[in-house]
């Protein structure tokens, strides 16, 4: 079988100045997803390590650059599947980490359980040798805009700051 | 929201889809990402699916899992994300994209949002796109 992976880096409405971000971002973690799978490594490898990728880099909402709450925290969730075994892992309301894909996998792997949150996520990602960052560390100018245009305009839905008329986004 | 799917040399497949949720959210809210069927869906048998969009609307739907029930039902790739993110748009009023991943390795890539980010490698040349068409 030829080793194939394809990503995506959100759906909304994105505004033009951070189209060439989203482009660059995709073809990077594209990349290191793919190193995997050249390597021989398998499709799971793969997927976090593409995932990871976005997830430390500014332009994507997810880990570092995620959107801001309604008390302007950070609440993390991901998800992982494996399809030789439908066996799956996901976290929610995750805090203070900034992989919550490296979580979810742990939750394939290493628990009995498929979908663990809160309070319980955080026990759990400690408890398999994640560590906290400060909450502040996860949190950019983008996503400070975005919540405050949100507070000013009240359009929930919105991930990206410039851009009207167009909610449902990543 | 991020997400990937894969298939590997021995044809086994794997997808991730990781967010921060929505700008504005509700202390407490949940959206479709780790919701297996709606944000995440592999089955070796079919295929794979990330979706990224409403979120609320795609958990409603079971997005990720309508686009599978479409395949194995044989549709291809393209055409049952296609089907089902439109299906979802056209009844939910809100937008959405997903990526898909055939058994076989054919890719579906479809969004009803104004632009969606994605990427893929295939016999070693790489895809890269934002805009419709």
């Amino acid at each position: 079988m030829e080793p194939i992976i394809l990503i995506h880096g959100g759906a909304g409405d994105i505004p033009q100045n951070r189209v060439k971000g989203k482009l660059d971002g995709v073809k990077v973690a594209v990349i290191a997803g793919h190193k995997i799978l050249a390597q021989g490594g398998s499709a799971l490898d793969a997927v976090e390590a593409a995932v990871l990728s976005m997830e430390d880099d500014e332009n994507f909402n997810a880990g570092y650059g995620s959107v801001l709450n309604l008390r302007g925290e950070v609440a993390m969730e991901a998800s992982i599947m494996r399809g030789e075994d439908l066996n799956a892992g996901a976290v929610t309301l995750v805090k203070d980490f900034p992989h919550p894909i490296s979580i979810a996998y742990k939750v394939l792997t290493d628990s009995p359980h498929s979908f663990i949150g809160g309070e319980g996520a955080k026990l759990f990602a400690l408890d398999k040798g994640f560590t906290t960052v400060p909450p502040e560390s996860l949190i950019s100018e983008n996503a400070k805009n975005a919540l405050e245009e949100f507070l000013q305009h009240g359009e929930l839905g919105r991930t990206e700051i410039g851009m009207k008329n167009e909610g449902g986004v990543g | 929201t991020v997400g990937a799917v894969a298939i590997d040399k021995y044809g086994h497949i794997a997808v991730a889809t990781s967010t921060g949720g929505m700008s504005g959210k509700a202390v407490g809210r949940i959206g479709d990402t780790p919701l297996i069927g709606s944000g995440t869906y592999a089955d070796d048998n079919i295929g794979g699916v990330s979706t990224t969009g409403h979120g609320e609307s795609i958990l409603k739907y079971c997005l990720a899992h309508s686009i599978i029930k479409l395949m194995e039902n044989g549709t291809d790739a393209n055409t049952a994300t296609k089907e089902a993110v439109t299906g979802m748009t056209n009844r939910l009023k809100n937008t959405a994209g997903a990526i898909t991943l055939s058994k076989n390795g054919d890719v579906g890539i479809y969004f009803s949002s104004k632009r969606m980010s994605w990427a893929y490698i295939k016999s070693n040349k790489i895809f890269y796109g934002i805009e419709h068409n």
